[in-house]
């Protein structure tokens, strides 16, 4: 153990112990989680390279053999409960993007939100066993954030008493989303629905797009990767075009709006019903932005206690970085930062899963203002914990411009977070319209 | 803002908002009184955040509103004043995370740990406040002279967290894999894991680079 380390260890006024059962939330969580890492850690089968030394494509690959591997394990190791395999899945992938983020954080929870049961006989249980492995295409080439402006379109065509799907313009290909570009078969995609003439807003439609045994891509349908990005290496975010592309009227989701087959248009009870997926999502990117800062601040201040240099006292040997005060105002208000953000993120998830309840008995009442704070906090804890993250690669000096640092991956990796699911400011300007209304 | 002038109860993290209805937020409050006595006291200065907030999100409402009295489309009212609106959103956003975090302090137990998180807690809401001067200051809620006792008071908690920084970080408990580099090792070996790192770099799979003898070699026979 280097010394300083040790020192600074002896030096602290208190036992890390008790504030990780404080973060965990108690002791018991604590011990869980740290058996469940080591079921990773211990798992020959989950060693490999630094991926920093791979190619893209090697990446990628990795990506998928460790998702592979990830699934039967969880199934050899019984973790069902949602949030133990958020736990795997962050200790498998090590904070990284895999191509299957889609399909168990969007396509999984989709199906189980707003399909009707006789949907989900179809397809759920293809999807846990992999058959089907989909993604969900909302995002497209010229639109994004501003739901009412996506352009793809799904008509009603009750002779046949299918939909027609079209991509009408090239802006509106989908495109960004991840394990479409080749590892999806399948996709939720949000389009515009038209029946008997009429427009009748944005609906959820479960769509295949390659053939279940080739993986081919069917006639139809144009489909493959993005190209090279910042970062996401691992994940094939992809691009998806339909030409008058028909699917059977059922793979509309339809628990909560219905096309009848006639094309009569049966409306949802609440357009707010939709708000839930959002508020999850949003509520898991403050804790993603807690965890990545705090990723940071860890490396920067152990590195700080580590790395001596320059001059406070003339003659005498270099001191900790982290003697000089100018890195103790780099860093300690970003580590009071992720603090603050880390019991922020267990705010959310708790308040979130409160309300899911109320949901399903239909009371939507609290829905509105987290729907708001969610998009608020979410744009709030991203720029700011993109910016920290920034700030401790800085504070390590030339080192931390080296991937052996960890921070270039953590910042690329991470700083997407303030466009994706809502580019911040729309994000801000949503928030700001609940409070003018308040 | 609209529906609490109207007098409708307003619940949750909005619910200062309730004030607005009876003139406790005033857009320009009298200079030189301050709302904060002791700015190492958390309670105040969560309400100071509070006013902060209420403060601009009144003034951004108040900018739609006379744009659209002054006949305004609303599109057009809204958009032009959305640069207010969004930092009016970020000060309730950060009244929120202050609020989280102090409310988190109840929650803990243990003593010491209670103690420095506390001392975090200070710094993180002194450090917000000293990044965003100016809004306090217009709102009253601080008169100048505490702005030097703020940049103080922030100097001498870092002194307080610094004995106590690695263990916080430490506390964290992330693993060297999860951490994905050498630079933050919990052992602290950092230099020699760093050079142990750089040998295994793909291009040093081989001594000398075929490059090497396909351009470099030709190109100084050239020459």
């Amino acid at each position: 153990m280097n010394p300083d380390l040790s020192r600074e260890r002896a030096a602290a006024s208190f036992n890390p112990e008790t504030i990780t059962y404080v973060l965990d939330g108690s002791p018991e969580r604590t011990r869980r989680r740290r058996e469940i890492e080591n079921l990773v850690t211990s798992d020959p089968e989950f060693q490999h390279e630094d991926p920093n030394f791979l190619s893209r494509s090697e990446r990628y690959e990795l990506a998928i053999k460790k998702s592979a591997l990830m699934v039967q394990k969880m199934r050899q190791h019984g973790i069902s409960d949602p949030e133990e395999i958020y736990w795997f899945k962050s200790f498998v992938h090590q904070g990284r993007p895999e191509p299957l983020d889609l399909h168990l954080g969007m396509f999984l929870p989709t199906l189980l939100n707003q399909a009707t049961p006789e949907q989900q006989d179809r397809f759920f249980m293809p999807a846990w066993n992999l058959e089907i492995i989909g993604t969900y295409a909302q995002t497209e080439m010229g639109h994004g954030t501003h739901l009412r402006g996506l352009e793809t379109t799904a008509t009603y065509d009750p002779s046949t008493q299918e939909f027609i799907l079209n991509s009408p313009t090239v802006s509106s290909l989908k495109w960004w989303p991840g394990g479409l570009g080749k590892t999806s078969n399948h996709a939720v995609v949000l389009a515009q629905l038209y029946t008997q003439g009429e427009c009748k807003g944005l609906h959820a439609f479960i769509v295949p797009i390659r053939h279940m045994s080739t993986h081919e891509p069917l006639p139809g349908v144009t489909v493959g990767d993005i190209g090279p990005k910042f970062g996401y290496d691992e994940t094939d975010n992809g691009f998806l075009k339909f030409d008058k592309f028909r699917i059977p009227r059922e793979n509309m989701l339809m628990k909560y709006a219905q096309v009848e087959q006639d094309g009569k248009y049966v409306k949802p009870l609440s357009d707010k019903l939709t708000y839930g997926t959002m508020v999850f999502i949003r509520s898991m990117i403050v804790g993603d932005s807690a965890l990545c800062l705090s990723r940071a601040c860890t490396i920067a201040v152990r590195y700080s206690a580590v790395r001596h240099q320059s001059e406070i006292r003339a003659g005498e040997p270099e001191p900790q970085i982290l003697d000089f005060q100018t890195q103790q105002y780099k860093l300690f208000p970003l580590l009071a930062t992720a603090y603050a953000f880390q019991f922020v993120g267990s705010y959310m998830s708790q308040t979130y899963h409160r309300i899911t309840g109320d949901i399903q008995q239909g009371n939507l009442s609290e829905l509105p203002e987290l729907h708001a704070l969610s998009a608020g906090l979410k744009a709030f804890t991203t720029w700011v914990a993109s910016y920290g993250i920034e700030e401790c690669r800085m504070a390590c000096g030339g080192h931390g411009y080296s991937c052996s640092s960890g921070i270039p991956d953590i910042y690329v990796t991470f700083t997407p977070a303030c466009t994706y699911e809502g580019e911040n400011t729309v994000m801000m300007l949503q928030t700001a319209r609940f409070l003018f209304k308040s | 803002y609209t529906a609490a002038l109207s007098g409708e109860r307003l619940g949750g993290m909005v619910s200062y908002l309730n004030d607005v209805s009876s003139q406790r937020v005033q857009a320009q409050p009298l200079a030189g009184q301050s709302l904060v006595m002791d700015i190492n006291d958390l309670g105040s200065l969560v309400e100071a955040y509070k006013q902060r907030a209420a403060w601009l999100i009144v003034a951004a409402c108040k900018n739609v509103q006379s744009d659209l009295k002054r006949g305004k489309r609303k599109e057009d009212a809204w958009n032009k004043n959305s640069v207010d609106l969004v930092q009016a959103t970020e000060a309730h956003c950060h009244y929120v995370v202050v609020k989280l975090f102090v409310d988190k302090l109840s929650e803990v137990l243990d003593v010491a740990a209670l103690r420095i998180l506390s001392t975090l807690c200070l710094l993180y809401t002194l450090h917000g406040i000293s990044r965003n001067t100016g809004d306090f200051l217009q709102a009253g809620l601080l008169a100048p002279v505490q702005l030097e006792q703020i940049q103080q008071r922030i100097k001498d908690l870092l002194v307080v967290i610094r004995p106590n920084a690695v263990a916080l970080v430490d506390a964290f408990d992330y693993t060297d894999t999860q951490l994905g580099g050498v630079l933050g090792r919990y052992d602290g070996n950092v230099y020699e894991n760093m050079f142990e790192w750089a040998k295994k770099s793909p291009l040093n799979k081989t001594q000398v680079h075929a490059s090497f003898h396909k351009y470099l070699k030709p190109l100084q026979s050239k020459l």
